[in-house]
């Protein structure tokens, strides 16, 4: 526990009236050190621990809570409004089709999150069409197929391995079928892949999508800005998806990816089962980042 | 004399950000900071390129020497076993260790033991293709050590040089899938004793300070031989396993730099620690 921990940091303080600099400068670098162990990311911890010594200082240290209590509060509250302030909803067309898609790195749980989400909003009486744009790893189009085949809901994909002329073909497909919901899995890219960046920045100029989701690993580490950063210059994508939080990794990078890019996260993937897609919230990412 | 060393703070400050930058740690930078504090305390060179070698020295002793291979990989077959968490690149590497050895002139064969995720077989049966290795499979839901046991049965039967285990991603943190890992180790080794002769566990450069937990728990279920730091073609450093090879001495066997079969590299210390200040 947070408070308990500043304790021994913030013995000193007890009975010295105000938080000031000097008095919390321990507890303040044991933050640090728990932020980093969190995976936030560097410069982002700096900011953070500088926002909280403003809001903590001068701070009076009443009589009914502890030093430790006052500071957590501070550093819990801050946390939380940093990592969801602004919570949104997906941006569901009233009428017409809606076309969703999901960028990210490597591995980081696209295709299965693409499943997800069509399983979600099948259960809102939609007509789905999940689009397989991923014409590069081995068997991701069977992957999507399998998935989609266990939930009852339809995969477009070509013969040709081309993932633009796929997305062309999907929409006249969507249009011609009177799907309302089209969901694109993409292929894992790295943001340092000139070509694979354009080829995205491509697929976007086609279908103009209504919400583009970066679904990130929650255990990724300080790398987690640099990817963030070039995808969301290059689609400017409306959202995030933090997945395998079923893990123990503490998932700081979402804080570090929140500062620097300003996305909300909109959706938890906490399992391998197509059922496991949560609502994001705040709160609970922000007790589990703090440890 | 040799009083407490006046080293640029501003410079050792930066040289702690690439370091934390690249997911060292702040509790093993902070030691290193501190080691690299008291060699310089003799040294009449106090320079930031002597501050920076004498870290990339630190870094580079922490990795252990690669022991002789040889008379494991004499072993007929040679089973290798490849395990990690989830997306982490197992799948992919098994195809480029099963080019790799095919172009050494082996006969190899890959069993695909992940019979859970949608086309995981699939997938294994395509990188199987390309390296011109045999495969073996069953349907979705098999138990996954039966897979394991007929492959190395196989293996055994007609003589392959290699034969390579593929399991399914799997969070440490989940105890019925770490025992579920246990019982594919003991299968192979009761079709075969001794093997795994190799177990390496997939680590993704991007991965953070999960790795040292990672690492913790996949030991306790089963001997972790080598380790493969996939993905490092990207922008991450890879920086959490100086951890791992602190605690535990196990030794980087390859990198991952790309998806082609080729893609695979030999771990040499000295470029991986070059490139967390490149
Ligand atoms: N435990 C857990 N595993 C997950 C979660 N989301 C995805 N996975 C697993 O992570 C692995 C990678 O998922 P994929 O959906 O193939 O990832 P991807 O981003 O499409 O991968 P690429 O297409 O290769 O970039 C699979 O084993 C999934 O079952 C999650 O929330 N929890
Ligand atoms: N850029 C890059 N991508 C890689 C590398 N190794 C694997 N990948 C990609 O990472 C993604 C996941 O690879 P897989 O081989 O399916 O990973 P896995 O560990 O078998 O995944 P699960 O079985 O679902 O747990 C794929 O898109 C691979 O092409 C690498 O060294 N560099
Ligand atoms: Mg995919
Ligand atoms: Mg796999």
């Amino acid at each position: 526990d947070l408070s308990l921990k500043l304790e021994t940091a913030l013995k000193k303080v007890r009975g010295q009236g105000r938080l000031t600099e000097k008095n919390i400068s321990d507890s303040l670098r044991e933050i640090r050190r728990i932020l980093l162990d969190a995976d936030v990311n560097y410069k982002v911890a700096k900011e953070f621990i500088e926002r909280v010594t403003e809001k903590a200082l001068g701070k009076e240290v009443i009589a009914s809570i502890s030093p430790g209590q006052l500071i957590t509060k501070i550093i819990f509250d801050e946390l939380v409004v940093l990592l969801g302030s602004d919570r949104s909803e997906l941006k569901i067309n009233a009428s017409g089709i809606t076309t969703l898609m999901a960028v990210g790195l490597q591995g980081s749980g696209k295709t299965t999150f693409c499943g997800k989400l069509a399983k979600r909003l099948k259960e809102n009486k939609r007509k789905i069409l999940l689009v397989a744009a991923d014409v590069y790893r081995p068997a991701a189009i069977e992957q999507l197929k399998q998935l989609a085949e266990k939930i009852g809901i339809s995969v477009f994909s070509i013969e040709q391995p081309d993932a633009r002329k796929t997305v062309k073909e999907a929409l006249k497909f969507a249009a011609q079928q009177n799907f309302d919901t089209l969901i694109f899995d993409t292929a894992g890219r790295l943001h340092v892949d000139g070509e694979m960046m354009k080829e995205i920045a491509d697929i976007k100029e086609i279908v103009s999508p209504n919400e583009i989701l970066f679904v990130v690993d929650a255990m990724t580490g300080q790398d987690a800005v640099n990817s963030a950063k070039t995808f969301n210059e290059t689609v400017d994508f409306d959202g995030i998806v933090l997945t395998k939080l079923d893990g123990d990794a503490r998932g700081g990078a979402a804080l570090s990816i929140r500062s620097v890019v300003g996305k909300p996260i909109k959706f938890v993937s906490n399992g391998e089962k197509l059922d496991s897609l949560e609502v994001f919230h705040p709160d609970r990412l922000a007790s589990r980042i703090l440890g | 004399f040799t009083g407490k060393i006046k080293i640029d703070d501003e410079t050792l400050e930066k040289l702690e950000e690439i370091l934390i930058s690249a997911d060292i740690g702040y509790e093993l930078v902070e030691k290193i900071v501190e080691n690299v504090r008291v060699k310089l305390k003799s040294e009449k060179d106090r320079s930031n390129i002597s501050i920076i070698n004498t870290i990339k020295d630190e870094l580079t002793q922490i990795f252990v020497t690669e022991k002789s291979n040889e008379e494991k990989i004499d072993k007929k077959p040679y089973v290798i076993l490849i395990v990690g968490v989830n997306g982490v690149g197992k799948t992919t590497t098994i195809g480029k260790l099963a080019y790799n050895f095919k172009r050494s002139g082996a006969k190899v064969i890959v069993g695909a033991a992940d019979t859970f995720r949608a086309a995981a077989s699939e997938q294994l049966n395509i990188w199987a293709e390309r390296a011109s290795a045999d495969l073996i499979h069953k349907q979705s839901g098999a138990d996954p050590s039966s897979v394991a046991f007929d492959t190395i049965k196989k293996a055994i039967d007609e003589k392959y040089d290699v034969a390579m285990i593929d399991t399914a991603g799997r969070l440490h943190s989940k105890t019925n899938l770490m025992s579920e890992l246990d019982k594919i180790k003991r299968a192979i080794n009761k079709v075969l004793p001794g093997a795994p002769h190799d177990t390496y566990l997939i680590l993704d450069a991007t991965v953070g300070q999960n790795a040292l937990i990672q690492a913790k728990e996949f030991i306790k279920v089963t001997d972790i031989t080598g380790l493969v730091i996939t993905k490092l073609d990207g922008t991450a450093k890879g920086g959490s396993v100086f951890q791992i090879c602190n605690a535990q001495k196990i030794p980087i066997k390859y990198i991952g730099v790309g998806e082609r079969i080729d893609d695979l590299q030999k771990f040499d210390s000295t470029s991986f620690v070059e490139a967390i200040f490149g």
